[in-house]
């Protein structure tokens, strides 16, 4: 009854939470053409975990910002104006904190479960993998 | 020094679910 998959259909976190589970969806997103989505996810996650004091931190905010957000990426297409603009001036004014991409996580977040996660739950990956 | 995108591949890993 709590088999992995029985919990990757209760929500996106318990998805992305188990390994097998975060590595077929991923498999599904790249034929999808929207891996990106997934990554910058986990980005996020990773970004939130770092030590500020670190100056290896302000380059991965950077990093992320560029390959994600400053391009016409799936990312960047899904995200709203304002949470770029709000991004965007951050970085320029070297303001990082581990928060800065909460909200923008949030939107792809809320795109992934309400598209791609129940797209994948009817996917030829998916049901194969069951 | 390690580039960009290897900061960011590391960055992303960190936040991967391990094996149980």
């Amino acid at each position: 009854p709590d088999s992995p998959l029985s919990r990757w259909t209760k929500s996106l976190h318990s998805l992305l939470g188990d390994q097998d589970g975060a590595v077929l969806f991923r498999t599904f997103l790249e034929r999808e053409k929207s891996a990106d989505a997934l990554d910058f996810w986990f980005a996020c996650n990773g970004f939130r975990q770092m030590d500020l004091k670190d100056t290896k931190t302000q380059r991965v905010a950077k990093a992320i910002y560029k390959r994600y957000i400053e391009n016409n990426s799936v990312v960047a297409k899904q995200l709203k104006p304002p949470t770029k603009t709000f991004i965007r001036d951050n970085i320029k004014r070297q303001h990082i904190d581990s928060a800065m991409f909460d909200q923008a996580q949030t939107e792809i977040q809320t795109d992934m479960e309400e598209n791609a996660y129940q797209m994948f739950l009817t996917s030829d990956i998916y049901l194969e993998y069951v | 020094i390690d580039s960009e995108d290897d900061l960011l591949q590391e960055c992303i890993s960190s936040a991967m679910p391990k094996k149980k």
